[in-house]
């Protein structure tokens, strides 16, 4: 069963992931703006970096994060930050809900000047997401787990970092066993996505290169 | 972010300010 103590961590994740969005204003602007490949290229670093600053936002309420070392606190943020944002993206995008213009958002990643060969698996990433049908729980613990990743480069006191990350993967674990009890292998399918997601930061790098050349 | 430097200055004023004021 989940203790009190983990139903509180689990409740202020919840609160804190879904008070920290990306404005509407932002999203209106997919339907506003011309659909050029510089068009959708510069309205999608534009959303980017407001959602970064969304996610710093969320990670400043998982609870200890701000009493880590400062240099660690970026050094986790800047090895996190695209998995967060991808994790963020495939739910935004399979959630299809119609005042997030997840078409309209769509449209422009195809449309972006991005090479096929990093979009594929980006969209195949976007749709293994969508099968699992997260609720919110499991998405805000995912994503504070991703940011807790103890081994991202130059990160100095990782067992300080662990010691946080533990609980939310304990809750996690118990959370998946109760609402997937036909599924005993959900949790598995859960952190089988972060390595995914690793492998996409890895292709991340790649393409902004490629991206700017073009 | 276009570069990693911009998505490290990005976090560092974030971390520093407070979107929710």
């Amino acid at each position: 069963a989940i203790t009190k103590d983990q139903q509180v961590l689990m409740k202020v994740i919840v609160e804190a992931y879904n008070r920290h969005q990306i404005p509407q204003d932002m999203a209106k602007k997919l339907l506003q703006e011309q659909y050029s490949a510089e068009e959708n290229f510069l309205l999608l670093t534009e959303m980017a970096t407001s959602q970064v600053q969304v996610l710093v936002e969320f990670t400043k309420n998982i609870p200890g994060f701000l009493s880590l070392d400062h240099e660690d606190q970026i050094a986790l943020l800047k090895g996190s930050a695209v998995e967060a944002m991808f994790l963020r993206s495939a739910q935004v995008l399979s959630s299809k809900k119609p005042n997030c213009h997840t078409d309209a958002l769509e449209e422009r990643i195809r449309k972006s000047g991005m090479s096929e060969e990093f979009m594929t698996p980006m969209f195949n990433f976007y749709k293994s997401i969508g099968k699992l049908h997260m609720m919110q729980e499991e998405q805000a613990l995912l994503t504070a787990i991703t940011i807790l990743t103890p081994d991202r480069p130059y990160v100095k006191d990782q067992q300080a970092v662990e010691r946080l990350q533990e609980p939310m993967l304990d809750v996690l674990r118990k959370l998946c066993a109760l609402q997937h009890p036909q599924e005993p292998q959900y949790f598995a399918h859960l952190l089988g996505r972060l390595t995914e997601l690793r492998t996409l930061n890895h292709y991340h790098a790649e393409m902004l290169t490629s991206w700017r050349v073009n | 972010p276009a570069s990693n430097l911009g998505l490290e200055d990005i976090i560092r004023k974030a971390l520093m300010g407070n979107l929710e004021e």
